[in-house]
């Protein structure tokens, strides 16, 4: 869970870096 | 290095770091080199003078990471007229600290049986560039966050033709280490950390768009100052 939880924070912050 | 096998940090040419001309017949050009966690400072010699050189050692002023000669200059044999030789000085980070102007900045005195001599030479710091820089994963994602967005200096390398594996690759050999790549709009984002000799750590994201050979360097650090010489190890490390 704590992996499938790093996964989607990596996921988030790079969408959040190419569309701020 | 040979088919099957890591390429390895990469080792600038050696460059002039003492003309004979200011040092009564000495030339000393040079390069430095990390080999398996083992920092050297790769010499050579040549002595350009009419009579033999001997009883050659080498001091380094304190200097911004503490670099420090780990032995003594092992010249072992007299240097003839026109002779040139090879020296290979393994070096600590232990020695005495004091920030230098440029951070990277080296000052060096060789003396042999004739004088004293001094000279400056910067260094990549990707020398500084330990093995085990490797980030965890959530550290990362908090450490990012936790640093401010003031800190974060954005860098545009040119001309880069590797695709985001290729570049993840070969940054590995220099021990900037992939903790996550995430592809968004076409565009691979690549999340990497690196750890100095001295403990500071330097995390960054790499954009590679495809077809654009321009990517983005973003860096984020707490010690700011070292986010531009962070840069320039990406532009040797990815165009060598």
């Amino acid at each position: 869970e704590l992996e499938d939880g790093l996964d989607e924070a990596f996921s988030r912050l790079a969408k959040s870096r190419t569309n701020p | 290095g040979s088919v099957g096998m890591p390429a390895g940090a990469y080792v600038p040419p050696k460059s002039v770091w003492l003309p004979a001309m200011k040092a009564k017949g000495l030339e000393i050009s040079g390069t430095f080199a990390r080999r398996s966690g083992v920092i050297q400072m790769e010499l050579s010699l040549t002595n350009k003078a009419m009579s033999v050189m001997t009883d050659f050692a080498i001091q380094f002023n304190r200097n911004s990471f503490g670099l420090a000669p780990a032995g003594p200059l092992q010249v072992l044999t007299p240097l003839s007229p026109n002779q040139t030789i090879e020296v290979s000085l393994p070096l600590s980070t232990s020695g005495p600290v004091m920030k230098m102007e440029p951070l990277n900045n080296l000052q060096v005195a060789v003396k042999n049986n004739i004088d004293v001599f001094y000279f400056s030479c910067q260094y990549p710091i990707s020398l500084l560039f330990v093995e085990d820089g490797k980030m965890e994963r959530q550290v990362f994602l908090a450490t990012w966050k936790d640093i401010p967005n003031d800190n974060e200096a954005q860098f545009v390398i040119k001309d880069c033709h590797l695709n985001s594996d290729a570049a993840s690759s070969k940054l590995q050999g220099s021990n900037i280490f992939t903790i996550a790549k995430r592809t968004v709009d076409n565009q691979d984002m690549l999340y990497q950390s690196i750890k100095l000799t001295n403990g500071i750590w330097v995390l960054t994201e790499l954009r590679v768009q495809g077809g654009n050979p321009s990517y983005t360097l973003s860096v984020k650090c707490r010690a700011s100052e070292v986010s531009q010489f962070v840069y320039q190890c990406y532009e040797l490390v990815l165009k060598n």
